[in-house]
């Protein structure tokens, strides 16, 4: 496992954070932005999904009232694939719609969908070689969050009640002290020691957090983290593929 | 020169300045004087809380106004959160006839 990794950093990879207004479809939006990050990685082609799809098309059809990320991936196994977000565009609003699967050129698509085991370590590992994958935590936090990297106990931030879906896409540790103090941050008392931390993109718009992503302790659970590790694979052609984060 | 001339700097604004400035901010309007009452308590009541999630972190993370300082702990879980199923474990069925059966 390399000491750092951030496919933002890859042009091409990462897609534009999302905004999911009024509709809890945080598990759709994960799940769409792990297929982008993984088609992007695979195909060296950027492309967006459809979201809407995901909602309209799912078993229940009533996406804007929540769900987890393998209900997105049975979605796209059923039907073949997924069309762009151009063609197929994120409403935003808590009403049903009827699926337009069959009327889009499908862009993307998936072989299966496999859980990781819960420990960070493994979670890093895959990461840094495979590409971004989806996670589930209690965020619980979040509703405050401004920047920096959140470590909290397991009593502030219970890790056994996970509720918000969200897209890893990196590691790395802090600056040290002083490199901080240097950044300008708050100034109440800080760690002297780096703090290593996952870097997450959410969907919540880019005004929210350190532009749309923030930042999680690694190394202790933080927030549920290991709790639903879950990515889509795009091919299973090459098994032994692996590819490189940039640092 | 005497301290009475001195600049104060900056002083710490009202509450209900960082409330309006929180509305212009995120483009909020409340429909009555009621309503906008009492979205000042939750404000209010939200500011002390990341003040405190900022004193309990044990990392770099600052707390503040956000989009959600408006918003009860349970509004934000039941507009940006799962739903379905929030905070348990999806029931995973046993294979009728499984060797599991039985057993504690």
């Amino acid at each position: 496992v390399p000491p750092t990794c951030d496919w933002r950093k890859l042009p091409g990879i990462i897609s534009p954070i999302k905004q999911q207004g009024n509709c809890s479809c945080c598990w759709a939006m994960a799940a769409a932005g792990n297929i982008e990050a993984l088609w992007g990685i695979r195909y060296h082609q950027p492309v967006e999904v459809s979201v809407q799809e995901l909602l309209d098309c799912g078993r229940c059809g009533d996406g804007c009232k929540g769900g987890f990320t393998w209900d997105a991936f049975i979605t796209v196994l059923n039907n073949s694939g997924l069309a762009s977000a151009k063609d197929y565009p994120f409403l935003g609003n808590t009403k049903p719609h009827r699926c337009l699967a069959k009327k889009y050129k499908k862009v993307a698509w998936i072989q299966d969908f496999i859980m990781l085991q819960g420990n960070e370590q493994a979670i890093a590992w895959y990461l840094a070689t495979k590409g971004p994958i989806t996670v589930t935590i209690n965020m619980k936090l979040l509703q405050h969050y401004q920047r920096g990297v959140i470590q909290a106990m397991h009593t502030t931030c219970d890790p056994q009640r996970v509720d918000h879906s969200v897209l890893l896409v990196g590691f790395g540790k802090s600056k040290s002290v002083a490199g901080r103090q240097a950044e300008g941050g708050s100034s109440r008392p800080r760690p002297h020691h780096p703090i290593p931390y996952w870097i997450l993109k959410n969907s919540w718009g880019a005004e929210w957090g350190e532009e749309g992503y923030f930042r999680l302790h690694r190394g202790n659970n933080t927030c549920g983290i290991t709790k639903y590790p879950v990515t889509a694979r795009v091919d299973l052609r090459v098994k032994k593929r692996l590819v490189s984060c940039p640092p | 020169r005497s301290l009475k001339n001195q600049d104060p700097g900056p002083q710490p604004l009202e509450l209900k300045q960082v409330f309006v400035l929180f509305q212009i901010q995120y483009n909020r309007s409340y429909s009555n004087p009621e309503e906008y009452a009492r979205r000042l308590d939750i404000f209010a009541h939200n500011l002390a809380q990341a003040q405190q999630l900022e004193e309990e972190d044990l990392g770099t993370a600052e707390f503040g106004v956000t989009p959600f300082s408006d918003l009860t702990e349970e509004e934000f879980g039941q507009f940006y959160g799962h739903q379905r199923m929030a905070g348990e474990a999806p029931s995973v069925g046993r294979k009728v006839g499984s060797e599991e059966w039985g057993e504690p």
